[in-house]
């Protein structure tokens, strides 16, 4: 399960304080997987108490509306990213940013398919740079893209474009990832899908041994 | 028995902050860094084990304008169904108290009085309207609050209210279960020509794959 509660001092009014809240919601805690099971009491409350003294924010897309907004975004993205580096026997975290797509909300959908992956989460725990799976969770999305023009980055190492496998060195790429681990960092997977100005990212972490003893012990 | 949350942050380590770059800073005091905010985290007796702080409360000095997003699993817990109307009903809200230890789902009519019962009980404490009162829980499905427990709790969970960091931090741990670290945050920013505080705090580690609406 996850809970959040959010505190603000900004003014701002019920419409567009609750339509803020959704946005940025959907651009963090609904962006995160830890084992792609969704609980029965994940909740966020958000509360805006307008002590701040601050101008009345009722347009969602007046200059202050947009600040507010980046300020829920950033705050809830911060939370959101602890959440699945802290997911259970995780490793390091897994940020996935897709490119290219036509809408947020596209790119948004595929980054998440990748961050979804078991296939993807327990090549980060085996250090593989495995691109094949990557490109797989991508393409399963349900978001139609060209093949030709994906192109895939495990940190800044391509591993795929124009649809194809690139030479890479694959010592160099594993131990990225190995660095990553030991050291409870962040993995990088960059991913463009086309041309278009969508761009979306997803957090998860990596799928390890620890997480099957954990709820192989634990009862619900 | 109910221990205060001041050596709340004792239990477990903050988690790491991954604020993403912006025309802000971070500052001190999660949920408790906005204007008009006061919490607290205290051991109140639910848990299965152990003595970590597993009662949370979060309140606001004014009416504050509200807004959730909850899990869209047919299968919801009682809270969620309580949090829903009351939104429904009340554009602002003045109170979120949050247990961990029984997820108080899949409980039936007799959990959901459960939760009218504690918001009650905190409205007549806080002195406020009951709808003004929002209330989430985590911990293991089937198994309904305790709710003796929890009542019992309650006045010591008001007193310890605090509107410094300290406060914030006991109920970032409070509301942890299988979580590591507690996982709390808050900048500060211009909006307009005013300064501005937006803070948090969260918990999960296991059964995350939200879709909230």
């Amino acid at each position: 399960t996850m809970l959040g509660v959010i505190t603000t001092d900004a003014l701002v009014t019920s419409d567009v304080w609750r339509t803020m809240v959704q946005a940025a919601v959907d651009r963090s805690f609904n962006q995160i997987t830890v084992d792609g099971d969704t609980s029965t009491n994940d909740t966020v409350i958000a509360l805006a108490s307008g002590l701040s003294g601050s101008t009345l924010i009722a347009s969602l897309n007046s200059h202050e509306g947009m600040q507010l907004q980046a300020c829920l975004d950033g705050v809830m993205q911060s939370l959101a990213k602890s959440i699945a580096w802290d997911g259970e026997g995780a490793t390091c975290l897994i940020e996935v940013t897709v490119i290219g797509a036509d809408s947020e909300a596209e790119a948004a959908k595929i980054a998440r398919s990748v961050a979804s992956s078991q296939l993807v989460k327990a090549a980060v725990y085996g250090r593989d740079p495995n691109w094949g799976r990557i490109a797989a969770a991508a393409g399963y999305a349900g978001i139609p893209f060209h093949q030709n023009k994906l192109r895939v980055l495990l940190g800044n190492i391509l591993l795929m474009d124009g649809g194809e496998p690139q030479p890479f060195d694959r010592a160099v790429a594993s131990n990225y990832l190995k660095k990553a681990g030991e050291t409870r960092g962040t993995v990088g997977i960059h991913i463009s899908v086309g041309d278009g100005l969508g761009r979306g990212q997803a957090w998860g972490c990596d799928l390890s041994y620890e997480y099957v003893r954990i709820n192989a012990e634990y009862t619900t | 028995v109910s221990v205060t949350g001041a050596e709340a942050s004792d239990y477990i380590p903050k988690a790491p902050i991954f604020l993403p770059e912006g025309p802000w800073k971070e500052v001190p005091g999660g949920v408790t860094a906005a204007e008009g905010f006061k919490a607290a985290g205290i051991y109140g007796g639910l848990r299965a084990k152990g003595k970590k702080p597993d009662l949370a409360l979060v309140a606001c000095d004014v009416d504050a304008i509200s807004a959730g997003v909850f899990t869209t699993n047919m299968v919801a817990a009682a809270p969620v169904l309580y949090c829903k109307k009351t939104l429904d009903i009340s554009e602002r809200a003045r109170a979120v108290l949050i247990n961990a230890g029984q997820a108080n789902a899949a409980t039936g009519d007799a959990g959901y009085e459960d939760v009218i019962e504690c918001a009650n009980s905190l409205a007549k404490l806080l002195q406020m309207r009951p709808e003004e009162v929002l209330i989430e829980s985590t911990g293991v499905i089937g198994h309904r609050i305790k709710k003796d427990a929890l009542l019992n709790s309650l006045p010591k969970l008001v007193n310890s209210l605090s509107s410094s960091t300290e406060g914030a931090d006991s109920a970032a741990v409070a509301i942890t279960t299988t979580d590591l670290v507690s996982k709390s945050v808050a900048i500060e920013s211009q909006v307009g020509a005013r300064t501005v505080r937006v803070g948090g705090m969260a918990k999960g580690s296991g059964m995350i794959h939200p879709n909230m609406a």
